[in-house]
C-alpha cells in the first residue's frame, strides 16, 4: 500500500468525506487482526458510531479501542492474528497511514488503507484453515453488527453452487441488508473457469501488477548479470561465493532428484557458505534453508513474475532463459563464483497486468455473469503483519511488524477500500449501486503483457482495474435489488427454496425471464460453437450524475459481431430517474473454447459508463 | 447408531429469518431432532445462526444429511468444507 494507492492516482490529498468516513465501519473476515499495530492505533478517533451494536469478544488480553471498534473469534483462543494474513488485508482496506513502513528498507513509504479514517470489525475464521461454517457464523454476526462492507479474502479452491457455498450465501443476506462484500477471485489461475465465486452480489476481485515491482540479481562470472523474482532482504555485500549445482552436492539421491533439491537430498557439508542451484521452486528453498546453504538460485518453470516469495535466505528465482544461462556459465567453469543481490525496485511501465497466479472466469454455475467482476492491486503489497507470525512458509525465524505479500487476498481489500469510500460520498447507495460504480470506471485493461496460451481478457480483469478517483462519480449506476436477485435465483430454483431464501411470499413469475436481463454492469452470453447466434441484453440505468443529462452509446465494435442498442441516446430529466435500453449482439462462428469481446460506453461529455460485453463459447 | 466417526459437520441452510415470533434456536433443536436417531442434540449441534439469517451447523451422518435436504423448509445442505486464505 507504499505505493499501490497513489498507483491509482489516489494519493494522500485526495478529496475525503472525513466525517462520513469514520462512521464507515469494515468488516473484515478473515485471520483475525494484531490489535497493537501502528495501523490501528486509534489517536484522532472518537466513539464508534452510534448504530454500532457489535461487541469487543476477541478473547484473552484483547483490546479493541475506537478504530479497531469490534472482534469476534470462531476458532482457536483468541482474535488475535497468528498468520498475519488478517492483519494485512485490515490495514490495506482501512489501516492509519503509517510512515516510513517498510520491508527490511524494501517498499519504503507510507502505508494505509483506503479509508483510513473508517473503522475496522475483525472477524477470525481461520487458524490458519478456515472452515465454511465459521465463516457463516461470522457474516451472522457482520451483518446483525453493522458493518458497511465486508472483505473476506478466503474461497474455496473450486466454484461451488450459491446455495453451497458460505461465502455466497452470508454475502447474500449482507447485500439485503445494505452491505456490499468483496471476495477474492482466487490464486488458481491462469486456466479457465477457475474463479472461486460466482454470486453476482459480491464483487469478486482479481489480482493485478502495480509500476513497482520488486526483483533481485544473481551476478556471477566476470559480471554477468541476470534479474530474479523473489523479496530478498539478505545481502551478501557483493562478495561472490561458490555456485554449485543440487545433483554436485548431494550424496543419497538420484541425479535427478538431488537436482531438483527433493528433501533430504542436499549434503549440509557440501552445501554450506555455497549457493546452491535447484531445477525447482517448491521443495527446493525449503531444503537449501534446512542443509544450511548460504542463498539458492531456483527455476522459476512457469515464467511468472508474479510469484514472488520471502525466502528465509538470499535466494531468487529464475526464468528458464535465465536459468539456462547460468548453468552454462556452471558448466564452462570449474570454479564458478557468484552473488544475489539484495532486492531492488524497478519501474514496471507495462502495469497493470493481471496476476498470473490470478483465477479466470468464466462462471461455471452463472455462466451470464462474467467473473471475476474486476481487477485491483494483488501483486508485492506491503501492509501491517503480526509480528508472532513467521515471515515465510519455511520456518524463518525472523518478525516484522510490515510485509510484502501476494494474492488475491490483497486485490480484495484493496476494492473494499474503494467501495468504502464511494461510499463515504454516497451512503444511501446500495451495494449494487457502489459495485457498478466501481465496475463502470474502471480502467481498461489489456492482453498485452499477459503470456500466450493463458485466458485473458475479461475472464482474466473483469471490467478493468479499480479508479477510485472516478468510482465516486460514475454518472450512471445499473442498479438491482434483493427483488432482482431473487429473479435471477427463479430461473435457477425451485420456487419454494427460493421463496425461503428470499423471506417473503414472492414468488417466482410465470414467465422467468433469462440471465441474460439481469441488471448487471457487465455482459456475458455463452453460445454455441461455429453457430450463427443472436442474443439480447436488456438494461436499465440509474442517472446519479446531472439531473438534466444526456448520454450517447458507442460501440466498440468487433468485426466479429454486429450489436446495436436502443435506444442509443439516454435523456435524463432529473436523478434517480432510470432509463432502458437493448442490447442486441449478432454473429456466427465463434470457434471452440474462444470469446469476442467487446464494450459499451454511454458518455455524456463528463461521464463515461463502460460495460463490457463478452460472447463465449464453451 | 452413527459413530462419530460416520459424522461430519455440515451446514443446514434455511434461508431467511421469518418475521414475527420466532424462536429460531427451538425450531433448529426440532429440526435436527426429526432427522437423528440415538444421539444427544447438544453434542451434535455446533453453531445457530439466528441474528442475520436461518440456519444451522451439526455434525450430521450421509443419512441425516439426506433426511434433511429434502425437507421443504430446507433450502441446502452441505458438508463444512475448507477455505483457503488467498
Amino acid at each position: 500500500t507504499t505505493r499501490s494507492w497513489d498507483f491509482m492516482g489516489f494519493d494522500e490529498k485526495i478529496n475525503r468525506n472525513a466525517t462520513v468516513e469514520s462512521d464507515i465501519i469494515i468488516g473484515v473476515i478473515d485471520s483475525g487482526i494484531w490489535p497493537e499495530s501502528e495501523s490501528f492505533t486509534d489517536v484522532g478517533f472518537g466513539p464508534a458510531p452510534k448504530r454500532w451494536k457489535g461487541a469487543c469478544k476477541g478473547g484473552k488480553n484483547f483490546t479493541c479501542n475506537n478504530k479497531l471498534i469490534g472482534a469476534r473469534y470462531y476458532t482457536a483462543e483468541s482474535a488475535r492474528d497468528g498468520t498475519g494474513h488478517g492483519t494485512h488485508t485490515a490495514s490495506t482496506a482501512a489501516g492509519n497511514g503509517v510512515k516510513d513502513a517498510s520491508f527490511y528498507g524494501l517498499a519504503q513509504g507510507t502505508a494505509r488503507g483506503g479509508v483510513p479514517s473508517a473503522r475496522i470489525a475483525a472477524y477470525k475464521v481461520c487458524a490458519p484453515t478456515c472452515m465454511a461454517h465459521n465463516i457463516l457464523a461470522a457474516f451472522d454476526d457482520a451483518i446483525n453488527d453493522g458493518v458497511d462492507i465486508i472483505t473476506i479474502s478466503i474461497g474455496l479452491g473450486f466454484m461451488a453452487d450459491v446455495y453451497g457455498d458460505a461465502i455466497s450465501i452470508g454475502a447474500f443476506h449482507a447485500m439485503e441488508n445494505g452491505i456490499l462484500t468483496t471476495n477474492s477471485a482466487g490464486n488458481n489461475g491462469p486456466s479457465d473457469g477457475t474463479v472461486s465465486s460466482p454470486a453476482p452480489w459480491i464483487l469478486t476481485v482479481a489480482a493485478s501488477s502495480i509500476d513497482r515491482r520488486i526483483i533481485d540479481k544473481v551476478v556471477f562470472g566476470i559480471g554477468t548479470t541476470v534479474v530474479g523474482n523473489s523479496v530478498n532482504s539478505f545481502t551478501l555485500n557483493g562478495t561472490s561465493f561458490p555456485l554449485v549445482h543440487g545433483k554436485d552436492v548431494s550424496s543419497n539421491c538420484t541425479e535427478e532428484d538431488a537436482g531438483y533439491c527433493k528433501e533430504g537430498c542436499l549434503d549440509s557439508q557440501l552445501v554450506k557458505g555455497k549457493i546452491v542451484l535447484c531445477d525447482r521452486y517448491t521443495s527446493a528453498i525449503p531444503e537449501a534453508y534446512k542443509a544450511g546453504a548460504l542463498g539458492s538460485v531456483v527455476l522459476n518453470f512457469y515464467n511468472d513474475d508474479d510469484l514472488s516469495l520471502i525466502l528465509p535466505l538470499a535466494a531468487t528465482a529464475l526464468h528458464p532463459k535465465e536459468y539456462s544461462v547460468m548453468m552454462s556459465y556452471m558448466n564452462s567453469t570449474r570454479d564458478p563464483q557468484g552473488t544475489i543481490l539484495k532486492s531492488e525496485y524497478i519501474k514496471d511501465p507495462a502495469a497493470p497486468h493481471v496476476a498470473f497466479f490470478s483465477s479466470r472466469g468464466p462462471n461455471l454455475i452463472l455462466p451470464e455473469i462474467i467473473k471475476p467482476d474486476i481487477s485491483a492491486p494483488g501483486v508485492q503489497i506491503l501492509a501491517a503483519y503480526s509480528p508472532d507470525a513467521s515471515i515465510s512458509e519455511f520456518e524463518d525465524k525472523r518478525h516484522v511488524k510490515y510485509k510484502i505479500m501476494s494474492g488475491t487476498s490483497m486485490a480484495c481489500p484493496h476494492a473494499a477500500g474503494v467501495a468504502a469510500y464511494v461510499k463515504s460520498f454516497h451512503p444511501d447507495w446500495s451495494p449494487a449501486a457502489i459495485k457498478s460504480s466501481l465496475m463502470t470506471t474502471a480502467w481498461p485493461m489489456n492482453d498485452t503483457s499477459t503470456k500466450s496460451n493463458i485466458s485473458t481478457g475479461e475472464f482474466a480483469y473483469g471490467s478493468g482495474h479499480i479508479n477510485p478517483v472516478k468510482a465516486i462519480n460514475p454518472g450512471l449506476v445499473y442498479e438491482a435489488s434483493k427483488e432482482d436477485y431473487i429473479r435471477l435465483l427463479c430461473m435457477k430454483y425451485d420456487e419454494g427454496k427460493v421463496r425461503l431464501v428470499s423471506g417473503d411470499n414472492s414468488t417466482c413469475p410465470t414467465d422467468k425471464g433469462s440471465p441474460l436481463d439481469h441488471n448487471y454492469p457487465s455482459m456475458a452470453a455463452k453460445v454455441a460453437p461455429m453457430n450463427p447466434f443472436a442474443v439480447k441484453f436488456h438494461r436499465r440505468v440509474k442517472n446519479v450524475g446531472l439531473a438534466n443529462s444526456s448520454y450517447k452509446a458507442t460501440i466498440f465494435q468487433d468485426s466479429k459481431v454486429e450489436i446495436k442498442v436502443v435506444p442509443e441516446i439516454l435523456s435524463f430529466k432529473s436523478l434517480n430517474e432510470e432509463k432502458a435500453f437493448d442490447v442486441t449482439v449478432a454473429g456466427s462462428g465463434v470457434p471452440f473454447g474462444s470469446q469476442v469481446s467487446t464494450q459499451l460506453v454511454w458518455f455524456d461529455g463528463s461521464h463515461s459508463v463502460r460495460s463490457p460485453i463478452v460472447v463465449y463459447t464453451a | 447408531k452413527a459413530t462419530s466417526e460416520d459424522r461430519e459437520v455440515s451446514i443446514v441452510y434455511l434461508g431467511s429469518l421469518p418475521h414475527g415470533v420466532y424462536s429460531p434456536l427451538s425450531h433448529h433443536h426440532s429440526i435436527l431432532q426429526r432427522v437423528i436417531q440415538g444421539s444427544s442434540l447438544e453434542s451434535l449441534l455446533v453453531r445457530s445462526y439466528k441474528r442475520s439469517f436461518n440456519g444451522f451447523a451439526a455434525k450430521l451422518t450421509d443419512q441425516e444429511r439426506e433426511k434433511l435436504a429434502n425437507m421443504k423448509e430446507v433450502v441446502s445442505v452441505f458438508p463444512s468444507r475448507t477455505y483457503q486464505l488467498q
